[in-house]
């Protein structure tokens, strides 16, 4: 038996929102721990890693370890069914193995909905992401990372990313032009989620494929900060912090310079 | 794009 009950249930539609641009189909792994999901797209040049801890839930019971195979267009069908204020519920019955059962109560109990979902047979790979210490950890609003991504993107296809102890600089060329936008470490700030936070090792510079980034942009809405991680010539990490439950991250292979 | 690279060359299957 597998149950997991979020108040919250909102949280779920800006999850498959986050995940749409990247994949088609994943595997939920449920455990006593939580729910995960890691997932390449399929070129194979980003992975998408997707954490829920059983504590973040309202109600959580996980019998035994279950791998759902679920078509994220079908579940984004089902989720948009719920409203933003419903409580949702996840379950599967071990007696029935080949479904996956979404339940959305409304705050006032008057309206319950339930849909059952066909599960998948997905043959996937799971990768070992190796504990990593970044020679650079940058922390920013999430909307200013998604303002960079969108804008850099009008100049070129990708974006080179330079760190430094002064600040992060994004480059872009492209058949117009040039573009450069340099932002620095705040010196105070008041709000905590409106910091630019440098941690740094050593300097990185490293060149990414803006389509990519721009779908990662897709998360902003879970979080205020994002994480960028780095160190030379390995995948950036790209994080959004799910408050008390958890993280979206996604991993993007760099690109060689010519 | 040849000169991107794919994140399997990173990580290895589990």
């Amino acid at each position: 038996m597998f149950e997991a009950r979020l108040v919250q249930g909102s949280l779920l539609k800006k999850i498959l929102e986050a995940t749409k641009d990247l994949l088609t189909e994943a595997t939920f792994d449920c455990s006593s721990t939580g729910m995960s999901l890691q997932a390449m797209d399929s070129s194979h040049v980003s992975l998408v890693s997707l954490m829920l801890r059983s504590d973040g839930f309202d109600a959580y019971r996980c019998d035994r370890n279950l791998s759902m195979g679920i078509n994220l267009t079908s579940m984004t069908k089902i989720i948009k069914c719920s409203s933003n204020d419903d409580v949702v519920t996840i379950k599967a019955d071990d007696n029935n193995p080949d479904t996956v059962t979404f339940m959305f109560e409304s705050p006032n109990q008057e309206k319950v909905s339930d849909f059952e979902m066909k599960l998948m047979d997905l043959d996937t790979e799971h990768l070992g992401i190796p504990e990593t210490d970044y020679s650079v950890v940058v922390k920013m609003p999430a909307q200013e990372f998604q303002r960079v991504c969108r804008d850099m993107s009008q100049i070129g296809e990708s974006v080179t990313i330079c760190c430094t102890k002064d600040g992060i600089r994004f480059s872009a060329s492209g058949d117009l032009g040039t573009g450069n936008i340099k932002i620095a470490q705040s010196a105070n700030v008041d709000k905590e989620e409106e910091a630019v936070v440098i941690e740094m090792q050593e300097a990185v510079t490293l060149t990414f494929a803006l389509r990519y980034l721009n779908f990662f942009t897709r998360a902003t809405s879970l979080s205020g900060q994002v994480s960028l991680s780095m160190s030379p010539e390995v995948p950036l990490v790209v994080e959004y912090k799910i408050a008390d439950m958890g993280y979206m991250r996604y991993y993007l292979a760099p690109k060689i310079e010519d | 794009d040849k000169n991107q690279m794919k994140i399997s060359s990173f990580f290895q299957c589990d």
